[in-house]
């Protein structure tokens, strides 16, 4: 089944 | 030197309880701006994003910027000591290891104060992109949670795919399978009661129900919840808490291999 993304693949460190 | 009054205390209970089962712990940062959060949780697969502007304060000092860190679990402990008509005033001296929260009655016949220990947190800040959403979807908060409690008896993960003629929520489990429609409707009574959809684009993206029944913690704030997605994004789900500022959820999508 489709795979769970992680909220800082799309969000990146300040 | 912190000294915050919250006259409608309240929504502090209330925002504790929306935010405490997604994180365990959390800096809160205060500056002259207001009293806010971010946190994801611990998979970091959700994100929390809390704000409370200082002008939503009866009184709001802030002599400089600062980090609290504070374990969410005992702090929602301390404010359901509160009566929900109590003004809560958070203190908290420069320099110290504690955070004061006193709670007066309305009539002012019952002061209490409950003294929290703090915590030092290591945390970073992310960077939340300005973005214009393909579509978003201002519905119901109640019967936002009602969908999403009604699909995760089916399934684990929802689709939620926007068009124009709505948005359906699909699921599917052992059991069979399920889509609710719901469509736009603004020729209702009360303005909350209303189903808003903006489309720029159709958008399709499956979430992990877990999460989203999680952010329904915070349906008590809001009569309204706006839904915000883009392909390839994280879905923001955002509850406004009266003028004074927000809880918005990012949940990041499931992705096909």
């Amino acid at each position: 089944g489709p795979q769970q993304g992680s909220i800082t693949s799309f969000f990146k460190k300040k | 030197m912190l000294e915050l009054r919250l006259v409608q205390g309240s929504l502090l209970k209330k925002v504790l309880e929306a935010i405490k089962d997604l994180v365990n712990e959390a800096n809160f940062d205060c500056s002259s701006t207001g009293f806010s959060l971010q946190a994801m949780d611990s998979s970091h697969v959700a994100l929390v994003a809390l704000m409370l502007r200082s002008e939503g304060f009866e009184h709001y000092r802030c002599d400089r910027t600062i980090s609290i860190g504070m374990n969410l679990t005992n702090m929602a402990k301390m404010l359901k000591c509160a009566g929900n008509d109590d003004i809560i005033t958070i203190k908290a001296d420069d320099g110290s290891d504690t955070v004061t929260f006193m709670f007066e009655s309305p009539s002012q016949d019952k002061i209490s104060d409950f003294e929290m220990k703090l915590m030092e947190i290591d945390s970073e800040h992310l960077g939340i992109p300005d973005t214009e959403y393909q579509s978003s979807i201002k519905m119901p908060s109640q019967e936002f949670l009602r969908i999403c409690k009604d699909l995760s008896s089916i399934g684990d993960t929802v689709m939620i795919s926007v068009t124009k003629d709505g948005v359906k929520f699909t699921t599917s489990g052992d059991i069979g399978t399920a889509n609710i429609v719901c469509r736009q409707n603004t020729s209702v009574d009360e303005p909350e009661n209303a189903t808003e959809i903006k489309m720029q684009e159709p958008v399709s993206l499956t979430f992990a129900l877990r999460y989203l029944n999680s952010f329904t913690k915070a349906t008590p704030l809001a009569n309204i919840v706006t839904l915000s997605m883009s392909a390839d994004l994280p879905i923001v789900v955002e509850y406004k808490i009266g003028d004074m500022g927000y809880v918005r959820y990012y949940l990041a999508p499931k992705i096909e291999e």
